[in-house]
């Protein structure tokens, strides 16, 4: 473990709770794709297959119950629970996310790391958490303005991904056979698609404006 | 021969 990856996993865990804060505090999930929250389940379910088999640390199985636990919980809130349900803009969150799906799981099939069921889920599960955020960022540029909790929820997304980034240069210097080809190309890809969104971000709060993505 | 790798990242 090291500082970056700490930070990076404190990132994310900050945005599932500024999100769980922003649909449990305002009982309304508007702003929110559920097209990015399934895809999201879907990373953890198909990452996490070692969760029982792999004893890791007792960090990593909490995180990982945490992750599992909470990106299903969101799913199910937004399409079971009648009041937040009522807020989802159905008719704005149309991105095709299927496509995805079946990109990522065929690039997986082709390069992952060893031709295994578990090592092609897991290749599945970090090519597919590279694009899950395309069906929010659509969103977010359809929905006009972006509520603050909302927009510090991808800000926490986006940030979480860049400082792995930064693990993985450290882990590249300090461990004798370190590679995770795969997990950086696809890290780099995933916080590549945040660039725009971050410079609207960062142009909101230094003019202290509301965060407006351009159409 | 390096050891097969386990994915100790989340």
């Amino acid at each position: 473990m090291n500082i970056f990856r700490f930070a990076g996993d404190m990132m994310h865990l900050t945005s599932i709770l500024v999100l769980l804060l922003k649909i449990y505090a305002t009982k309304s999930c508007s702003g929110i794709s559920l097209k990015t929250q399934e895809l999201y389940a879907l990373v953890f379910l198909a990452r996490y297959l070692d969760l029982f088999t792999d004893f890791i640390s007792v960090y990593n199985t909490i995180m990982k119950l945490v992750f599992i636990v909470s990106s299903t919980a969101i799913v199910w809130c937004m399409k079971r629970d009648r009041v937040v349900r009522r807020s989802y803009d159905k008719q704005l969150d149309t991105f095709r996310h299927y496509f995805l799906l079946a990109a990522s799981f065929a690039l997986a099939l082709l390069v992952n790391e060893k031709f295994t069921f578990q090592e092609i889920f897991w290749a599945f599960s970090i090519y597919l958490e590279a694009v899950a955020i395309l069906p929010q960022l659509v969103l977010l540029q359809r929905s006009g303005n972006v509520d603050n909790l909302t927009g510090q929820y991808v800000f926490f997304l986006g940030a979480y991904r860049a400082f792995y980034i930064l693990n993985w240069i450290y882990r590249y210097f300090t461990e004798t056979h370190f590679s995770r080809w795969i997990a950086c190309i696809s890290g780099l890809v995933q916080t590549a698609l945040y660039a725009d969104f971050f410079y609207y971000y960062y142009i909101s709060w230094k003019n202290n404006t509301k965060l407006k993505l351009p159409a | 021969e390096p050891e097969p790798k386990i994915h100790d990242e989340l």
